[in-house]
């Protein structure tokens, strides 16, 4: 899977997603000359 | 924007250099989340993320349970400072938020690094 949902109890059991990708091209924003 | 519950974090997440052997898993991680994941998620999401890709090598076969899986601990450092090359151990508690605040401050994806937690 390309993506994960993890629950932390130590966090106030606040739930988050992750989500991965093999390169950052098309996944990351571009951020150009910021 | 900052500060919004909402907001996403980038993350380019790799083996700790000197703390991961070469042969480990040193791939390189592109990983997208909300602001407010804590430390203490992305240990957890490693060590989940890390037992799949190990399952899956293994043909699925007699893979990881759960249950080892929130066993298997990790260290999360970042790389700052202005002459680099420091690691500094991220505090589980820390938001991705906060740790892009206090360390990053740059408008660039998070660089984060990883290694297996040391046993006492």
């Amino acid at each position: 899977p390309s993506e994960i949902t993890v629950t932390d109890i130590t966090s106030n059991s606040i739930t988050v997603t992750f989500r991965e990708a093999r390169c950052a091209e098309g996944f990351f924003r571009d951020r150009g000359d910021e | 924007g900052v500060g919004e519950a909402g907001s996403e974090i980038e993350l380019v997440f790799r083996a700790h250099p000197l703390l991961v052997e070469k042969d480990g898993y040193s791939q390189t991680r592109f990983v997208k989340t909300t602001a407010n994941a804590t430390v203490d998620h992305l240990s957890k999401y490693l060590a989940l993320r890390i037992a799949l890709e190990e399952q899956a090598q293994r043909g699925g076969a007699d893979g990881v349970t759960l249950g080892e899986v929130s066993e298997k601990q990790y260290t999360i450092y970042i790389c700052a400072g202005a002459a680099g090359g420091q690691y500094t151990t991220l505090n589980g508690s820390l938001t991705l938020e906060l740790v892009n605040e206090k360390y990053w401050k740059v408008s660039k994806p998070l660089e984060l690094y990883y290694a297996p937690t040391k046993e006492q």
